[in-house]
């Protein structure tokens, strides 16, 4: 159980010019947030709870709220998980994901099951500088989403094994290497 | 030493090859290009002067000279290319770096931004600005927006209801940016979409500027009482990350861009996970 009145009464603290500007003191400051926070958590549950009657499935859904600085225990130790993403505009968009991961190669499958592609970039020093000992995810994940007006996608991320990478790799180079003979 | 230079199929960025820094980018489906240097700065916080003992705090922006200090004049950087996505890493100093990001089909640059915690042991409360300066003859005048709705006209050291007598020359000339601030010729407009409400202004013909961080180590005496000293984790200071949008067309064509992708950065989708066989995050 939830509710979002919680966060509505947070944000409504929150309209005082001091809680716009931060002109308030630090300790009121330090309020603003764990109302907002307090809130937020509600929220989350609410999310759940849409979410799950949407999909027909109940899951343990899990907001990652530090994907700024490339921090999601989720992510970072799972190795398949499925990522909702929710567009609250009136229109169709494309957005990019990035989620921290510790793999080297993921396989995307879209929300009509096709492959998506997808890229794994190190996580920068700066960021690694910032989240301190927060996280450790060496790489990020990313891909482009697509998702509906008002609605969400559904992607399946799954980590690839060792060996098959090795054995990708292996075919490529015999491939590379057949045709360099054919030359 | 290299010319650095990103592209995807809108946009070309490119770096100084001598220091690192943006240099120039064009629109490739407009065929328009505009020289871009972008650096960060920092405002010395005024302590009051011979003028005014007002100080520079939570309340009032006051720097205590028109001229602020650049963050770095060259930097470290490296670049990450791939299908999906082109970045340069600018490392800028130890409190400040950004990377310049060009994702596969979009049409403007991101930069994103990462400040702090701002070093006060110098004493010198600091204020941080990401300027943007071009060639643009823009005559005094730049445009910000009021609460994501109405853009408004900003003339320089002008008032529309009153004889303004200057007494402030960059902080008098500071708006409040709550989604975006552009500027134009009659060619070509530079639009910068912010993540979240910043102060900005334009102190020079052609140049743009948003204050991104600022940590003050004095009351203004307006109510508050004490110094937005941001203590942080370990009273280190907070280190703030934002993004800024990019975004370069001629004047009649950039509102179609700027209205529904500020929407699309305000109300942002959002990720929620689930997983499906996963291991705990930690073995204890």
């Amino acid at each position: 159980k939830a509710s979002s009145f919680v966060f509505r009464e947070a944000m409504g603290v929150a309209q005082h010019h001091d809680a716009v500007t931060g002109t308030e003191k630090q300790h009121v400051a330090d309020d603003y947030a764990k109302r907002l926070t307090v809130g937020w958590l509600q929220c989350q549950v609410l999310v759940s709870n849409a979410l799950s009657s949407l999909s027909g499935s109940k899951q343990n859904f899990v907001f990652c709220n530090k994907l700024n600085i490339s921090v999601c225990p989720l992510t970072e130790s799972a190795s398949t998980f499925s990522v909702q993403v929710y567009n609250p505009l009136p229109r169709r968009i494309t957005w990019n994901i990035r989620l921290p991961v510790n793999g080297t190669a993921y396989n995307v499958l879209g929300p009509n099951d096709k492959s998506v592609p997808n890229q794994v970039v190190p996580v920068s020093n700066f960021t690694k500088m910032v989240r301190e000992n927060k996280g450790y995810a060496t790489s990020e994940l990313l891909f482009q989403a697509t998702i509906p007006a008002v609605g969400f996608s559904t992607y399946t991320v799954t980590k690839e094994a060792a060996g098959k990478m090795i054995h990708q790799r292996r075919s490529k180079w015999v491939q590379q290497y057949n045709q360099q003979m054919e030359k | 030493s290299k010319h650095l230079t990103i592209t995807n199929e809108h946009v070309e960025v490119s770096f100084s090859p001598d220091t690192g820094l943006l240099k120039m980018i064009r629109n490739l489906d407009k065929g328009i290009s505009l020289n871009v240097a972008q650096n960060f700065f920092w405002y010395n916080a005024s302590v009051g002067n011979s003028e005014s003992s007002q100080v520079s705090g939570a309340y009032i922006f006051r720097p205590d000279s028109n001229k602020p200090f650049p963050v770095s004049s060259s930097l470290e950087t490296y670049t990450v290319q791939n299908d999906l996505v082109q970045e340069v890493y600018q490392n800028f100093s130890s409190w400040c770096s950004q990377v310049v990001r060009l994702y596969k089909g979009q049409r403007f640059v991101e930069l994103e931004w990462t400040v702090g915690p701002i070093p006060i042991e110098d004493n010198w409360g600091k204020e941080i600005i990401s300027r943007f300066d071009t060639p643009l003859k823009t005559s005094g005048i730049f445009y910000t927006d009021s609460n994501g709705r109405e853009i408004l006209q900003r003339r320089r050291d002008y008032r529309p209801t009153w004889k303004l007598e200057q007494t402030e020359p960059v902080a008098g000339n500071y708006y409040p940016v709550n989604s975006r601030i552009f500027i134009k010729d009659n060619n070509v407009q530079l639009t910068v979409l912010t993540d979240r409400s910043q102060g900005g202004s334009s102190i020079t013909d052609g140049s743009l500027e948003l204050m991104v961080h600022r940590r003050l180590l004095h009351d203004d005496a307006r109510g508050v009482g004490e110094p937005l000293f941001e203590p942080g984790d370990n009273n280190k200071g907070l280190i703030v990350r934002g993004k800024h949008i990019l975004y370069l067309d001629t004047p009649e064509s950039s509102a179609d861009f700027h209205r529904p992708q500020a929407q699309q950065e305000f109300i942002a989708p959002q990720i929620i996970l689930s997983a499906t066989g996963s291991k705990p995050y930690r073995e204890k």
